[in-house]
């Protein structure tokens, strides 16, 4: 799966993912990626983009999840990705984790696993390219 | 205001003693250039939208990412292509799900967006949808690499061996 979240200089956010899906899936199986709030989310608050176990993704709603917990219970991103990431995907027994970035431009790419391809850039900073979690 | 953009290329294929310097290097390049085309939309006063699709666009088009030219193979031997665009500003969101042809998903979704009152289209009523809408489709072979074909014989010989379908290998699982 690829996907990608951005804050435009305007303050609008966007998110957009695509996906093969998952190795020998069932001929017909629709994973979390075309389902809005599961793999895929964006509003006036957060943008989130996710990769992984597509089913637990739907399961727990998860891309909306870092949204509500952010409009509801004003929580920063870094906390409600962390929680969702972290606790509630491995709740559901899902691997995988999630890009998103905030109203105020702040990036998050939280995983669970061992490495998540991934990259960000703010401006014209100098751009980051990780997979693992020291980098 | 300043302005930020974030890419991922998949997550749960990774395990770090089986990707090859080469592979990894061909990877963090893949993801440069993805960024990039990304970012240049957003350089330009473009909107995050665009900016979101030109770079999962430029991540489909490379064969390294579980997507486009180098999606997996479902059980059947076929790729079956998903992608989805959200406008945060609008609410406005497009998806597509069982695509077999289209070069792009995410420009499918973008126009289930822009040009239906719905969500999301599927199958082959997505593909006649995308076809209409102009957008470039290909035959099986340009989304067919032999790494994909391995996973999924190795996939499909696990499971025949009596393997749970559900619990597949990291290498496998998903992308």
């Amino acid at each position: 799966t690829v996907g990608a979240v951005a804050r435009d200089a305007q303050g609008r956010l966007a998110a957009a993912t695509s996906t093969g899906g998952r190795t020998a899936k069932m001929a017909g199986r629709i994973g979390d990626t075309p389902v809005i709030g599961a793999g895929t989310w964006a509003d006036e608050t957060v943008a989130v983009s996710a990769t992984g176990h597509g089913e637990s993704f739907v399961r727990g709603a998860l891309a909306h999840e870092i949204s509500a917990r952010m409009r509801l219970a004003g929580q920063s991103l870094a906390d409600a990705a962390e929680a969702v990431v972290m606790q509630e995907l491995g709740a559901l027994a899902g691997t995988g984790g999630i890009i998103a970035v905030d109203r105020n431009g702040t990036i998050v790419t939280p995983f669970n696993c061992e490495g998540m391809y991934r990259a960000w850039a703010v401006d014209d900073a100098p751009p980051q390219v990780a997979i693992y979690h020291e980098e | 205001m300043s302005f930020s953009i974030a890419i991922h290329g998949g997550a749960g294929t990774i395990l770090r003693s089986e990707i090859q310097p080469e592979e990894e290097a061909r990877i963090r390049a893949g993801l440069a250039h993805a960024l990039e085309q990304g970012r240049a939309v957003l350089r330009a006063g473009g909107a995050a939208l665009d900016a979101v699709q030109a770079a999962v666009m430029a991540l489909e088009d490379d064969p390294c990412f579980n997507a486009g030219r180098g999606a997996v193979f479902n059980d059947a031997g076929f790729v079956e292509l998903e992608a989805a665009a959200m406008d945060g500003a609008t609410r406005a969101a497009g998806t597509v799900t069982g695509l077999r042809r289209v070069r792009n998903p995410v420009c499918a979704a973008r126009e289930v967006m822009r040009r239906t009152p719905h969500v999301t289209l599927g199958f082959e009523a997505a593909e006649r949808f995308a076809e209409a809408c102009g957008l470039p489709l290909e035959d099986a072979a340009y989304f067919h690499t032999d790494k994909r074909w391995a996973a999924l014989q190795q996939e499909l010989a696990r499971i025949a061996a009596g393997g749970d379908a559900s619990q597949a290998s990291e290498q496998v699982k998903h992308g």
